[in-house]
């Protein structure tokens, strides 16, 4: 489960 | 990049542009709640502190200018330019008793404790209840512009499509974001009736008001 890296949604 | 988050930018966008636009044209902010504009300005602001230090896309960075940017120019329409058209007495919601208990849970439940990441959290956490003063205020008018039922109309589904993107993005990217996920169920759930009402009223041509 790919979790939180660098968050990417607006 | 998928339709469902493209979808759901696009609509937020539109919300805030016909929110701005309907306060310019208008001149006037009638029947809006300036504490829920103030919050989502600090919603943007504490989500978008990495806007020039971490480079995602040009579509990201240049949306999030806009955001920022109208969110900051409809606070200063409703409380410097058209303040005389505020409707302060209506829109009475204690914003304090969102921003403190919010602020708490994201010290407490968060991926990171970074003061980046705790301030993402709270803006995730924050976003998912700063609708309720306009919501309120609506129920303590007992009714809203049909201007301003479009703008909430594409307020609450800009954040429902974003649900649909998460399922999207868990099958086929693996990807999964309990915190946003859990904060966006709770956003939508709190548009429930009044999408009821936009469905059932504004769609049939009727102005929304509720039985006071």
């Amino acid at each position: 489960m790919v979790q939180w890296s660098s968050h990417d949604e607006l | 990049m998928n339709i469902f988050r493209l979808a759901g930018d696009l609509s937020h966008l539109a919300a805030i542009i016909v929110l701005l636009l309907k306060i310019w044209k208008t001149r006037s902010c009638a029947g809006i709640s300036g504490k829920s504009q103030i919050l989502f300005a600090l919603v943007f602001t504490t989500r978008y502190l990495d806007l020039f230090t971490n480079f995602i896309s040009p579509y990201n960075t240049v949306m999030k200018m806009i955001y920022l940017g109208c969110a900051y120019a409809t606070v200063y329409l409703i409380y410097m330019k058209f303040k005389a058209t505020y409707d302060g007495n209506h829109d009475t919601f204690r914003a304090e008793f969102l921003v403190v208990p919010v602020g708490g849970l994201a010290f407490l439940v968060n991926h990171e404790f970074s003061p980046l990441e705790i301030l993402w959290t709270f803006s995730i956490y924050l976003e998912s209840v700063a609708i309720l003063p306009q919501l309120f205020m609506i129920s303590k008018t007992g009714e809203a512009e049909t201007i301003t039922t479009h703008y909430l109309f594409a307020l609450g589904m800009y954040r429902a499509l974003y649900l649909i993107n998460w399922i999207w993005r868990y099958y086929f990217e693996n990807f999964f974001d309990l915190i946003a996920i859990v904060a966006g169920c709770v956003q939508t759930i709190l548009y429930c009736d009044f999408f009821y009402l936009y469905i059932t009223k504004v769609l049939q041509g009727k102005k929304l008001s509720l039985p006071a």
